[in-house]
């Protein structure tokens, strides 16, 4: 689709002025972004990984999509011809630009873009969606804005610095083993503008006078700090790594993680557990406890051989309102290598039985790897559940990343504390006696006979 | 969206772009386009994605992996390459009124 000539009266707006012609100054890419990309999912990860504008069944040849590849962490800088009515005021940057490492993880994010691009621009152009940042690895951002085909090159801007350009929509899409993982792949607009001054500065002389007109990168300190307890919750979410399989838990005190049965499902097994912050740490420990595979809960508790040292010990809520924002932090997405992500959204379903909380529902973005995670009021910090799965259709195979289920964590929060200070294992025990009703909630967990789970 | 997210909105509104890629005189060709950020409005500086260059590179895709390439001079596309940009006005209003999208993308009632 191209830029249509469409009517140019807006219904979002005043009526739009005709395109300008412009030309290609340049083409850059950031190579810190390209090293980081190639060694998050190159090698032996390419196999799992898809970026396209199109899903993992459209038709793209290999060509097409070995283009889309090649082009990902790249950009373009177009010099625009001016228009009649350019006025003075408009004259210099029109954005500043959000330092590296200026935005913390799980900071909020705007992601500005026009999705397919020049198709229907009155409707479509500037259109915004929120998130966080949900991870970051140097120049390679991650966040779960949602974002559509159309808007790679689009702006995100943060919150804090106020209204900076934190990065450029790299692929909008992205699958791990043709599930849909909810992310969006950015990436960072300073290393990026700094690439362009750089070229620029060693073109021609009027190429070089542009260089001036870059945006510069703001200057610290950017306003009051976000009181966003999110990065504090995310300390308590480490990795658990079981014999071949791994997953996320939750430290809910310096010797206790809190995990999915699917993930260290037998007692006695031996466990590695890392921690990323405050620092790297990885510490032994085994399962103590894992609910029976009949239990609708899908638990299990491990014993650390010695402490995490420095990890804040979560919060645990007493009560759940539909509609807080709340944020998921997991190992999904890269596992060891970059540490957990934040994903945001909000509480959107709490199920009872007998007025008791036993099902959460959210709409942040949860893939494999996030099992056994934890699940955060996004303003009060506390810790609301253990993230158990996200959906999967089994007749098409499709995944649905924001329609997830955690354990709330008053289920547990009784049992666990029994255990910590006497070490009796019978009120976790109880969790395989879940009365019928609660069984009737989490039957989607059930393995069905011919189909796979809705596992994370 | 509140006080809250303000600067960052209007900073989006102000740098929000789509660019268009095409060919000169074909224009059955199609043509490519994607999304981009007003870098600096007059003169006009804008930073978009690279994708919609590749159909344009004189040396294929390959250029873009070839050891060492950080960037690619203007003259890498072929001279066919046409490009145009649109950006809305920098003052926002309500005014106007609603039109239906084309054929090709619908939104079914659901």
């Amino acid at each position: 689709a191209g830029l249509e000539p469409g009517p140019l009266t807006r219904p979002r707006g005043p009526p739009l002025q005709p395109p300008r012609p412009a030309e290609l100054l340049l083409l850059l890419s950031c190579p810190a972004f390209r090293a980081h990309f190639a060694s998050l999912f190159g090698g032996e990860a390419a196999e799992l990984w898809r970026f396209a504008g199109a899903a993992p069944d459209d038709e793209v040849s290999e060509d097409e999509e070995e283009d889309q590849l090649r082009a990902l962490g790249w950009f373009a800088l177009l010099r625009v011809r001016p228009g009649q009515e350019d006025e003075a005021k408009d004259r210099g940057p029109a954005v500043a630009v959000a330092p590296l490492g200026a935005v913390s993880k799980g900071a909020p994010l705007l992601a500005c873009g026009s999705p397919f691009g020049a198709f229907c621009p009155d409707i479509f152009l500037n259109t915004l969606s929120r998130g966080v940042l949900s991870n970051a690895a140097g120049p390679l951002l991650l966040t779960d804005a949602r974002c559509l085909p159309g808007t790679e090159g689009g702006g995100v801007f943060a919150v804090r610095p106020a209204g900076a350009l934190v990065a450029l929509v790299a692929a909008p899409l992205c699958w791990k083993v043709r599930e849909w993982v909810g992310l969006s792949l950015l990436c960072a607009a300073a290393p990026l503008i700094q690439a362009a001054r750089v070229v620029l500065s060693s073109l021609p002389s009027d190429a070089a006078t542009l260089a001036a007109l870059l945006p510069p990168e703001e200057g610290a300190p950017w306003g009051l700090p976000l009181n966003d307890p999110v990065p504090q919750g995310a300390a308590s979410a480490v990795l658990v790594e079981c014999g071949t399989v791994w997953g996320s838990g939750v430290a809910v005190t310096p010797r206790l993680v809190v995990t999915c049965r699917h993930v260290a499902p037998r007692e006695g097994a031996r466990v590695l557990v890392w921690s990323t912050t405050p620092k790297s740490a990885q510490i032994w420990g085994h399962v103590v406890f894992a609910t029976q595979e009949t239990s609708p809960y899908d638990i299990a508790v491990v014993s650390l051989e010695k402490e995490l040292d420095g990890v804040p010990r979560p919060v645990p809520a007493e009560n759940f309102h539909e509609g807080e924002a709340v944020s998921v932090v997991g190992f999904g997405v890269f596992g060891q290598t970059c540490g957990p992500s934040v994903t945001s959204g909000i509480l959107s379903a709490v199920v009872q039985v007998d007025d008791t909380p036993v099902m959460l529902q959210t709409t942040c973005a949860v893939h494999g790897g996030s099992s056994g995670g934890p699940l955060f009021s996004t303003y009060s910090g506390d810790l609301l559940g253990i993230v158990a799965s996200n959906t999967r259709d089994n007749n098409t195979g499709a995944t649905y990343p924001h329609l997830n289920f955690s354990v709330p964590i008053t289920v547990l929060q009784p049992a666990l504390q029994c255990y910590s200070q006497t070490g009796d294992l019978g009120r976790l025990r109880e969790l395989d006696n879940a009365p019928d009703p609660v069984r009737v909630v989490w039957r989607l967990q059930r393995p069905l006979p011919e189909a796979p789970r809705s596992k994370l | 969206m509140g006080r809250r997210w303000g600067s960052a909105m209007r900073a989006a509104e102000l740098t929000g772009c789509v660019v268009s890629a095409s060919r000169a005189g074909q224009p059955e060709a199609g043509s490519w386009s994607c999304s981009g950020v007003v870098l600096s409005r007059s003169p006009g500086l804008v930073l978009c994605h690279g994708g919609i260059f590749t159909p344009f590179l004189r040396a294929g895709s390959g250029a873009l992996t070839a050891d060492g390439a950080a960037f690619l001079p203007g003259n890498s596309c072929t001279d066919d390459l046409r490009l145009h940009v649109l950006w809305s006005p920098t003052a926002a209003s309500s005014s106007g009124r609603a039109e239906r999208g084309r054929p090709g993308l619908c939104t079914p009632q659901c």
